[in-house]
């Protein structure tokens, strides 16, 4: 401590580029993407997760959605070939 | 629930399935065995049958790893991906993977096995991720499940005869299915509180709870249990049966009354029957069976006769040397007189009255106490 918000944030984002491409199909050439909070692949994404694991819709990165991010779980896909 | 892209589905209704290696957290008997429970799941409420091999090619093809393990989907270290699997197909396809990293266990202090494997092999068998949290194919692991109560959901049932249809229609049913007993004033209430059983056997996947005449007949593709006359379907067979069990490696369901036995497979009666029960090995003082379970693992049938019991080699088709034994020395915690009993996903389920007991063989105790129609959504 103190902890480094920004870090921290860095961090976050990573992990929900990597979920988001492993189990919903974000392209991996989004990454440019990442900042926008308001729209953008990554919010639709985020949305469609939410959607899919039974989250309230909110397409941002909110504690339960994080927390879901974190769980145990199967490695195949939730959408997509 | 949903398929893997372009349905891919087995093509056959017997699969193979081979445990390539072994976790060192758990027993091997205990990984076999979770494995097994993991496929009767979906056994029960298919056409498809699964039988292991321990050598060569098998269709479905179950291995431990840790990272990187040959299939370019590594696994990630403790945590987070649990396992994967491969939908239906040859080679790779229809493997399962886990991830060794995990700490496996029988129970849910550490990865529950039982319940990861039931999952990866759904997707074994062409189900995709379903959105519906009370789904066994949600993809996120639930740590509060309890694998002794784990049931496919209604979703997980839908999804998987969407590819595979009802367990077969054998040419022993039926044509034309006997109609449920509408209820009158001498048939028994599901729900009474003070029902108890005659005899409980389970069929092809099925569980019958017989009582005087008539029998409850519960499946896991309907919610209601149908109520019927045993006559309807076995009109030699006697009422007020004793004792039943099913032997699911001849798919043959035994029913005893007095000092006989009868033998059906399906609605078929079997010729020859009924023979005496000293046939099995009972000594002559011997005149009645309370209740019998098979405990298809062992391939033995318990006899449960007053405070006593026998067991029966079902390979051998003879009595074990040693018995009869002491209830209470080997079940404890079960009442010395037991009405009924059936084995049940790995459990042991005895009826005393209107009364149950589940008995974890394994952990040789009670693991809970419920009322006797509870099976009957009571």
């Amino acid at each position: 401590y103190p902890v480094d918000r920004a870090a921290e944030d860095e961090d976050s984002m990573e992990l929900v580029q990597q979920y988001l491409e492993r189990y919903y199909n974000l392209a991996k050439d989004t990454k440019a993407f990442v900042r926008r909070r308001d729209g953008g692949p990554v919010v639709d994404k985020l949305r469609e997760m939410q959607k899919f694991l039974g989250l309230e819709v909110t397409g941002k990165l909110d504690s339960d959605t994080l927390d879901m991010m974190h769980k145990p779980r199967c490695g195949v896909p939730d959408v997509g070939d | 629930f949903a398929t893997f892209p372009g349905m891919p589905k087995w093509r056959k209704t017997h699969l193979t399935y081979r445990v390539m290696n072994y976790t060192l957290d758990l027993p091997r008997d205990a990984v076999d065995s979770a494995i097994e429970k993991a496929l009767s799941l979906w056994e029960e409420v298919t056409p498809l049958t699964f039988s292991r091999t321990d050598e060569g090619e098998a269709d479905i093809k179950i291995l431990f790893a840790v990272r990187d393990h040959g299939d370019f989907i590594p696994f990630d270290g403790p945590g987070k991906v649990l396992g994967h699997a491969y939908p239906p197909g040859p080679g790779i396809y229809g493997d399962a993977h886990f991830d060794d990293d995990e700490q496996w266990t029988r129970d849910t202090s550490g990865t529950n096995l039982f319940l990861v494997a039931a999952h990866e092999l759904g997707h074994s068998l062409g189900l995709f991720h379903s959105a519906d949290p009370r789904a066994l194919m949600y993809p996120v692991y639930n740590a509060h499940t309890d694998p002794a109560r784990l049931r496919l959901s209604q979703d997980d049932v839908a999804g998987i005869q969407s590819l595979y249809g009802s367990p077969s229609v054998s040419p022993d049913d039926p044509a034309v299915p006997p109609e449920p007993v509408p209820p009158g004033p001498e048939t028994p209430a599901a729900c009474d509180p003070s029902l108890s059983f005659d005899a409980i056997s389970t069929l092809r996947g099925e569980i019958l709870f017989f009582k005087d005449r008539h029998f409850w007949r519960k499946s896991l593709r309907t919610l209601e249990p149908g109520f019927y006359l045993i006559s309807s379907f076995w009109p030699s067979l006697p009422s007020g049966l004793d004792a039943a069990y099913e032997d699911t490696s001849k798919d043959i369901v035994f029913v005893f009354k007095g000092n006989q036995f009868w033998a059906v497979k399906g609605t078929e009666a079997q010729a020859g029957y009924p023979k005496s029960i000293h046939t099995l090995g009972f000594p002559s003082t011997v005149r009645k069976i309370d209740a019998a379970i098979f405990d298809k693992e062992k391939k033995k049938t318990y006899f449960f006769v007053g405070d006593k019991y026998w067991r029966f080699d079902e390979r051998r088709r003879s009595m074990e040397p040693g018995f009869p034994r002491e209830i209470a020395e080997d079940f404890p915690g079960v009442d010395p007189k037991v009405d009924a009993a059936f084995e049940a996903f790995g459990f042991y389920y005895f009826f005393n009255g209107s009364s149950q007991l589940e008995f974890d063989p394994n952990a040789r105790k009670v693991t809970h106490s419920l009322k006797g129609n509870s099976w009957l959504n009571c």
